[in-house]
This record gives structure tokens, sequence and C-alpha cells, in this order.
């Protein structure tokens, strides 16, 4: 307000306009960054492509409340290999929250083209962390796809585990199912479509563990 | 809780409503634009003690510890949130993953006398 006024708290000068306003920018980024737990701004040097961020945008539509104490994520994958849209993509997350959260709900979202008819025989592989290369990676689910578009499929949230660097990599194999319902044998013909809008995700839902959870943890 | 007004002298809540744009950071805070960084602000007189903007019996309690204890305390009292409501945010972390929060008592919703 005018210079001549004075602050109604303190009695001291109030602050011209100015400064108030940078002074009050300056509190909101303080409390914004301790409210988030960060020490400092977060640096996006691979920001997920604008198709694949509205998408999650939408799904996690603000407003319906997060879990209590919570938080929800959505981590994008990178696929490793060339053969980014056939079925046996192995595709990579970089998840270092899970190193220090309870994670207690995990799904992986696939965009499935369409393919010719009959059922889509999906398994999820996790090649464990530190676990030597050339040894089968551990089975964490499978499930039957018979339909395009995208899939939820459930993954056993405790089976789930990151590296010491956070990476989470996922190997996905899939095979058409014959009549008979066995999986038939050859290179899989089905597609996944994993290009920038139909990208991948792990839709995950994580809590800070209690303290003293690691004792029981440990025992 | 009154709204402070300009000659609003007082214990009252000053609205101020951030826009992440101004901070710069609407690159990595998805949702939502901005929020409300309200706080308290004005005098408490020893008649406004306890008054907790939104309620009157704590006030009416405090008051009547006064009147019976001592007419001038020599404590003051300050004007002080006494609701606030969480801040549900979605935004990007260093890895590039979208997480969605809700940050506790965020939003100062009402301001009284302490």
């Amino acid at each position: 307000e005018g210079a001549g006024s004075a602050c109604p708290s303190c009695g001291g000068p109030a602050l011209a306009l100015q400064a108030e306003r940078a002074l009050v920018l300056e509190l909101a980024k303080q409390q914004i960054l301790k409210g988030l737990h960060l020490t400092s701004r977060p640096r996006i040097t691979h920001p997920p492509p604008q198709a694949a961020l509205s998408r999650a945008v939408l799904r996690l539509q603000p407003g319906t409340v997060a879990p209590r104490k919570g938080e929800e994520v959505i981590s994008f994958a990178t696929t490793t290999d060339s053969s980014t849209s056939t079925c046996s993509s192995m595709l990579t997350f970089q998840l270092s929250t899970l190193q220090s959260h309870h994670l207690y709900h995990a799904r992986l979202w696939l965009h499935v083209l369409p393919t010719p008819p009959g059922t889509l025989h999906l398994r999820i592989f996790q090649r464990s962390p530190g676990r030597r290369h050339g040894r089968l990676p551990a089975l964490l689910a499978e499930h039957q796809i018979n339909a395009p578009g995208w899939h939820a499929l459930i993954l056993p949230s405790g089976g789930l585990r990151g590296e010491e660097s956070g990476t989470v990599k996922l190997q996905l194999d899939c095979r058409p199912l014959k009549d008979n319902g066995t999986a038939a044998a050859g290179p899989p013909r089905q597609r996944l479509d994993t290009a920038a809008y139909h990208r991948p995700f792990l839709e995950l839902k994580i809590r800070p563990y209690e303290p003293g959870a690691g004792r029981t943890r440990r025992r | 809780t009154p709204i402070c007004e300009p000659e609003t002298l007082l214990c009252c809540r000053r609205d101020y409503y951030v826009d992440f744009q101004e901070l710069g950071w609407r690159d990595w805070i998805l949702q939502p634009e901005g929020y409300q960084l309200n706080y308290c602000s004005g005098q408490c007189p020893p008649h406004l003690a306890g008054s907790p903007g939104i309620a009157a019996s704590f006030h009416s309690t405090v008051f009547n510890l006064l009147k019976a204890n001592n007419p001038s305390p020599a404590g003051t009292s300050c004007c002080v949130p006494t609701a606030r409501r969480p801040l549900s945010l979605l935004y990007l972390d260093g890895n590039g993953n979208v997480v969605k929060t809700d940050v506790p008592d965020m939003v100062v919703e009402a301001c009284g006398c302490s």
C-alpha cells in the first residue's frame, strides 16, 4: 500500500508492492519444495512426449484424491532393443522412488495394435537386479489379450524390484494362442505399439515406509 | 475470517494467488496452474485473543480467563492460521515420471488470534 502506511502486524514500514511480491514468490517456492520433500526443483532432461503426457495427466486428473499420505506415479518406458514394435520388447523404467517407498499397486499399460484374430498370450518377465545376464529373468505375470487397444495388466506389487540405480527392466514375450490353447511356435507376429502417443507406462501407487517398518521387514 | 482490505488492521487473511508460470515452474508442475498462498496478518488486541476466526466458544473461554485473572495480560496474542487444506499437485520428477501427490496444510483457509 502507500509508502506512509505501516505493516498491520508488526507496525514496521509496509513493504513496497514489488518487494512484497518478490518475497511471496520466494516463500511459495520454499513452501512447495518443502511440501514435496525436494531440496531443489527437478531438472527435466528427457521430458516424456507431450502426447503421452496429456494421457497421463488425464489418467491422474487432480481433484480425485491422491492416496492418503501416498503418491501415484506414471513412469513411461524406454524400449531398449531396436525392434520397438514387436512383442519381445525390453521395457526400461527409471523409478528411484521404489528404494524409499512401499509399492502397493502396480499396473503395466500396453497398447496392442489391431492383430489377426485370436488371443495373444503375453508373459512379463523382470530381469532381477544384480542377476547376471544370460540367466532367465523372473516371470512376473501372464495375461491373455484378445482385443486391440489399451490394456492395464496387473503386476504383483511385491515382485517389482528396482536396481540400485532405480532402473526396472521388464521383458515382454507374447505368442498367439492356437485354438487348442497352446502357444503357437515361431516368431511373434503380434505388434505392440510403443510410438510416442502409445508408449507403454507403469501406473504405481506408493507410500513412504512407516517409521519402524524397516525393523519388521528385516525381521 | 475477514479478508484483508488495505485499511484492515485487525487479524485477517490476506489472499495471494501464485501462478507457477510466474515462478518459471510450469515446465515441471503440470497441474494446477497456480495456488492460493494465503497468509494471516493484522493485530490481535486482548479482547480478540483466542478468537479463532471461525468459532466463538474458544474465544469466550479465553476472554473469561483474561477477565478473571488479569485485565491487562503481559503476553501478546498473534494472528495465526486456524484452518488449512491440502494442495493436490501433478508434477514431473527428475526421471521424467508423472507424480501425483497431496501436499498437506498448503492453503490457509482461516486466521484467528492465538
